[in-house]
């Protein structure tokens, strides 16, 4: 059965679609088949797996797609995305949704990734609901560490409906020079030990231009500091 | 009457909360009074502007506060503001719901800024029902630039409902020393070249220092390259 990952935080910018993509391409490399699903109107995800694809989005028509990437196959995103998640709110299934459209998957894919918009509304919870682990990255900034608690608590809440995915914590964009971002890690790293994982995304040009190329960090700069960090978080997810 | 702004764009992260503080810090300072309008459900402007503040919602009893800063009040955020969201989906005013709340307000003030969510839902859309024009945050990478085509298409279905305010691109977080960044600004001022605005926002770590102390950059670091651009950011917008 497939292991649900659901990389998720309402706070925007935070790097969830570069980690989707790039967890998905290093996974992908150890041979593991790979399933990942933009839950994303904006359909960030989509573009770089799937260029050019303008179609319909997961949750309309349930459709997967192979992509030209061994071992990598997306439910992709579209613009009805905005319209679904307010279909989602009134439908019978709600947080349940997308956990049933996954099902005649779950036994195809050795890991599926969901990525979420920058929200706390259906199409994230129902990736909540899906998931064995919500992977939360995190920016070390102050708004992001703020937003933190948010998602913590609508956790906390849907633990009571029977969702209670595991939670890990990503830093992203780590910028080691600055005082501002260590201090940062060291009061995430104190507060939530067990939940930060120890590999660390660095501030890297070389992640933010790779998607102008429709490609992931490691075709782009396979030797580059960020390159490196997903492959060890790759390494980190396997062995759990 | 108010000339009000409303700050939005579905990419998160690029620069939006930053703009509302940091612009309505400077504008207050020649002699403008400014109401901030937090439609955020993540609440960052209130955690700025009223630091501590536990209450409810603009959106819930249309009450505004006075800041411990001279000439900026606010309409703050509160977690309620995404059950209001929907609330609103099914009201009778809709996307004019905010500018209902507005009207007491308008003759009060000189401008209103209006913080947006990354999201392009109802409450981004009563923005721009509110808003005499749209600035729009744009980071100069290429997962923002593939997002600018959704608002603006967005911005043009709402002309048929008599929604036109103008709109204005403010490129942010731009590091001069990034091939990929200079490449970027010019090919928005080659597409967009009367509404990109001629004050660009450096990339300034200080600027995300700022809000960890509850300050402005103007407060926090006044000589810095932050500090100056949205100096120079509030007198474009003043003198439109
Ligand atoms: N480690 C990094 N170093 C430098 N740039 C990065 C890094 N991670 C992501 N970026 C860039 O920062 C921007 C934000 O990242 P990304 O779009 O993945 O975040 P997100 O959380 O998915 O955003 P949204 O909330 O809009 O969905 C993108 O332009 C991306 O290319
Ligand atoms: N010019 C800049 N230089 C450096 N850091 C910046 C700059 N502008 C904003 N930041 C920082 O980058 C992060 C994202 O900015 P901000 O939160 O204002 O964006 P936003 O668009 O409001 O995000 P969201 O989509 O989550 O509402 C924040 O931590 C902020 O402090
Ligand atoms: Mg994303
Ligand atoms: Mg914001």
């Amino acid at each position: 059965m497939a292991y649900i990952i659901a990389v998720a935080n309402q706070k925007g910018g935070v790097g969830k679609t570069t980690t989707v993509v790039n967890l998905a391409s290093f996974l992908s490399l150890s041979d593991k088949k790979i399933l990942v699903i933009d839950s994303d109107p904006q359909g960030n995800a989509t573009s770089v797996l799937l260029p050019e694809y303008n179609g319909l989005s997961f949750y309309d028509d349930f459709q997967i797609y192979e992509t030209n990437r061994k071992n990598i196959s997306i439910g992709p995103s579209s613009n009805s995305l905005i319209e679904q998640e307010q279909l989602i709110n009134r439908s019978d299934y709600k947080e349940q949704t997308l956990n049933k459209l996954l099902n005649p998957y779950k036994k195809e894919f050795d890991y599926i990734l969901i990525d979420c918009p920058p929200s706390l509304n259906q199409l994230p919870i129902n990736a909540f609901a899906s998931a064995d682990l919500v992977l939360i990255p995190l920016q070390c900034h102050y708004y992001a560490m703020e937003g933190l608690g948010q998602i913590m608590s609508k956790l906390t809440d849907l633990d009571l409906k029977n969702i209670s995915p595991s939670v890990s914590i990503l830093l992203t964009m780590y910028d080691e020079k600055t005082e501002f971002c260590r201090d940062i890690e060291e009061e995430i790293r104190d507060f939530l030990s067990d939940q930060c994982l120890k590999t660390v995304i660095p501030q890297d040009i070389q992640i933010a231009i790779a998607p102008s190329y429709s490609k992931t960090i490691l075709e782009y700069a396979p030797l580059s500091a960020g390159s490196r960090s997903y492959a060890s978080l790759s390494k980190e997810i396997i062995n759990g």
